[in-house]
């Protein structure tokens, strides 16, 4: 979702 | 996932699997700074924490789980593998990294995205891995020698970094709400740590000769 900023990079 | 992440990733892998197969195969770290290995080893085991906490993709699992079991397993074979250590060159490889470790703490817990253990944990792993590569850099300048595969480890690992910050240029036009300051200041910070190593590669390969740093 918008505003979520997962942590997605390694 | 975009090209250019993808791209880093590959490359990013590609530097373990060129260091592996220095190590695993010939047998050597020649020229290889234990000190970065093992700060490399902190970055992730301090990144992946919630590596079984919060599933992303099984992509993402895989590749955490590569990097953490790369990174330990190579601290491993420099320090007790009984002919790979005899090759570790230890009298050049003198920088000072736990002097990193402390002040990149400090940062983290004055800059983070949140005031928690895990967020913490993470910015923490940001700014160490962003001088990470300092202890490799002042050994490859004290090496006479850089040989082939060293110098092309260095390269994939800065290559990887490149195409990391082409990623959030690709990510802050389509996806907006995806920002991650603190990670992007870091990674063009660490970015540029490569620059002079990447002269003087590119330089040697154009002119065929082989790859010194000057002092």
């Amino acid at each position: 979702a918008a505003g979520d900023n997962v942590k997605d990079e390694l | 996932m975009n090209a250019f992440r993808l791209a880093g990733d590959m490359t990013h892998l590609l530097s373990v699997v060129v260091l592996l197969l220095k190590i695993h195969t010939i047998k050597s770290c020649a020229g290889i700074s234990l000190k970065t290995q093992e700060l490399y080893a902190l970055v992730f085991a301090a990144r992946y924490l919630d590596l079984f906490i919060h599933f992303i993709s099984l992509y993402n699992t895989v590749m955490k789980l590569v990097f953490l079991a790369s990174s330990f397993s190579i601290v491993w074979y420099m320090r007790r593998h009984k002919i790979v250590r005899r090759t570790y060159d230890k009298d050049h490889d003198t920088f000072r990294h736990h002097f990193l470790v402390l002040p990149c703490l400090a940062l983290a817990l004055l800059i983070n995205e949140r005031f928690t253990f895990r967020e913490v944990m993470w910015a923490f792993s940001i700014y160490l891995e962003a001088v990470a590569i300092l202890p490799q850099l002042v050994l490859l300048q004290r090496t006479r020698n850089i040989d082939n595969l060293t110098g092309q480890y260095v390269f994939f690992l800065g290559a990887y970094r490149v195409l990391y910050i082409l990623n959030w240029i690709y990510r802050y036009f389509t996806e907006p709400h995806f920002v991650h300051w603190i990670s992007w200041v870091a990674g063009i910070v660490q970015t540029l740590l490569y620059a002079d190593f990447f002269y003087y590669y590119i330089m040697s390969w154009k002119n065929n000769v082989k790859l010194e740093l000057p002092a």
